[in-house]
């Protein structure tokens, strides 16, 4: 452990307490940073550590985003979360902006960023989503466009129930989450699809573009979807996309 | 509906190819075997399966193989590792460290930490070690891992990896790893205090010593019932009623709930019936005043 970190350690103790100006740290110092070095920072210093780490576009990991955020979080106005690492939003507590404008300006934000280094069911991203929900006004189970748009990368997370009453909205941006549908989504897509609404229409009106369209929502496909499609259509389809690993790209 | 059906001899495939994508469910019951699927492994990625799909041929590879897959198919899963369970990956064995990172891969942001954490188990297991590399992807992950690694192994685990771990985490630990990690985490959480402290060592209780839940009972830390009840038994016995009290602060009320359960049950035989008796909690089984408690294990040398 010495060997590996000691030195980095070591340097950091001596550097981060003594440094004026965060930015002028090489990124790799500013990538070795512990939480309790962060820890041991007044809240302002810990902010101008945030925006150093924003500005040369260092990654951390996730301990370390955790930590930054839970010390952000005690101060941060609206008005600052431009300056720190996107990554670090989906850590900070959306507790800490309440009120219409200080919640949209959050969400607008958080809503662009990468949520998946969360666990899906992890508290802290049900707590955003639950936040962009109550910040869009949203009562039930029913979301407009305009609301899914907003969501962002949070609409992935919406339960099934929001599938089965918001399907037309919900489905093409489920169609492209990162993460597999949990079974809940999966049943609530699958009867969507088979019930031949809007947006992708009946099953047996698809075409090769309608398949592309279906992206992620492939893998939830049953036997009786598959062939109410027109063979000649999912033949060709498939045929190309075998042949092409390109969607094994849009997955990952 | 449950017979089973036999394969036409026209559908029994050759290769797996997207033809498969339109059996029936049967048909792809009765006509694609494990042995193919395992030589195509790469052609299974290829097709965009759906889930149902993917679990008949997830049903037929481990039909194939009862005792585990081998790693030369582990090697080539890529993909497929995300269809997989903690109960298939724990009978495999696994010793390149190159499948490790290119499953760990795989996994990685698919919500699949228990089966990463698997995964570097079963490595570890047959002895390999991890490098500096696979260790930082591993700190991305919740290190539901950490109570199958061997006292050596803990000693190789990053400090910061510590400050992610959640209490369940540790759940599985033998005492003999709680007892490694907590002088550990102790090193690591060094520069904060406090609450803050109390809340990230809290993990690691099961392996503090007297004297620390001591000095925390004198703190304010306001330790839950949970917590409690995870503390060594061997330690919490010794802990007096007031101790007690103050390590718990309002949250020793539910010493009431668990007053039959260990290891609340144990601590109160230990205790001065007058002393629990001040709690209010109307807590049963302490000692009765005057008299003393005899050490069973001692009976035979007496007799």
């Amino acid at each position: 452990r010495a060997a590996e970190t000691g030195e980095d350690t070591v340097q950091l103790d001596r550097v981060l307490p003594g440094t004026g100006d965060f930015a002028s740290l090489a990124p790799d110092l500013l990538l070795s940073f512990s939480c309790a070095e962060v820890s041991g920072l007044s809240t302002e210093r810990v902010r101008e550590l945030a925006i150093a780490v924003g500005q040369k576009n260092v990654t951390l990991q996730v301990d370390q985003l955790r930590c930054l955020a839970h010390r952000l979080s005690e101060h941060l106005a609206p008005e600052d979360l431009d300056a720190i690492p996107v990554d670090v939003l989906p850590f900070l507590n959306p507790a800490a902006f309440l009120g219409p404008q200080a919640c949209t300006s959050f969400l607008s934000r958080v809503s662009k960023v990468n949520i998946h280094v969360l666990p899906r069911k992890s508290p802290e991203r049900q707590r955003l989503l639950l936040a962009a929900l109550s910040c869009r006004g949203v009562r039930g189970s029913r979301v407009s466009q305009a609301d899914v748009q907003a969501l962002g990368n949070l609409a992935c997370d919406l339960p099934g129930s929001f599938v089965a009453d918001s399907a037309e909205a919900l489905l093409p941006w489920l169609a492209g989450c990162p993460e597999p549908l949990d079974q809940d989504q999966e049943e609530a897509a699958r009867m969507a699809l088979q019930g031949g609404g809007r947006p992708y229409g009946p099953p047996s009106r698809w075409s090769a573009s309608s398949l592309n369209a279906l992206q992620g929502l492939l893998a939830v496909l049953d036997q009786p979807i598959i062939h109410s499609i027109p063979k000649s259509v999912t033949a060709v389809w498939l045929q190309r996309v075998s042949r092409s690993p390109s969607w094994r790209g849009s997955e990952l | 509906g449950t017979e089973k059906r036999a394969c036409p001899p026209e559908r029994k495939p050759q290769v797996v190819d997207e033809k498969l994508f339109f059996y029936e469910e049967w048909e792809l019951k009765a006509c694609v075997d494990g042995a193919l699927l395992a030589a195509q492994i790469d052609r299974v990625n290829r097709v965009p399966f759906t889930y149902q799909q993917l679990s008949i041929f997830k049903h037929k590879l481990d039909e194939f193989y009862p005792q585990g897959y081998p790693e030369s198919l582990i090697q080539r899963l890529s993909y497929f590792f995300r269809y997989l369970t903690l109960e298939d990956i724990q009978k495999w064995n696994v010793t390149s460290l190159e499948t490790v990172k290119n499953l760990l891969k795989v996994a990685e942001r698919k919500q699949m930490d228990a089966q990463a954490a698997a995964l570097v188990a079963r490595y570890l297991l047959g002895k390999g070690q991890l490098d500096k590399d696979t260790l930082d992807t591993l700190a991305n992950i919740r290190p539901t891992y950490l109570c199958i690694l061997s006292p050596e192994q803990l000693d190789s685990v990053p400090p910061r990896v510590l400050w992610t771990v959640e209490p369940q985490d540790l759940d599985s630990c033998s005492q003999r790893q709680l007892d490694i990690l907590y002088p550990y985490a102790r090193l690591a959480f060094q520069n904060i205090s406090g609450l803050e402290y109390f809340g990230k060592i809290k993990a690691f209780l099961g392996g503090a010593p007297k004297e620390d839940l001591q000095a925390f009972s004198g703190q304010n830390v306001s330790m839950d019932m949970a917590t409690f009840k995870k503390l060594p038994l061997e330690t919490l016995v010794q802990l007096t009623v007031d101790e007690v009290q103050k390590l718990l602060g309002p949250h020793v009320v539910g010493l009431q709930a668990e007053e039959n359960n260990s290891p609340v049950r144990d601590w109160i035989f230990r205790q001065p019936q007058e002393d629990l008796d001040r709690l209010g909690l109307g807590l049963h089984g302490g000692t009765p005043n005057g008299y003393l408690v005899l050490d069973l294990n001692f009976r035979e040398a007496f007799s």
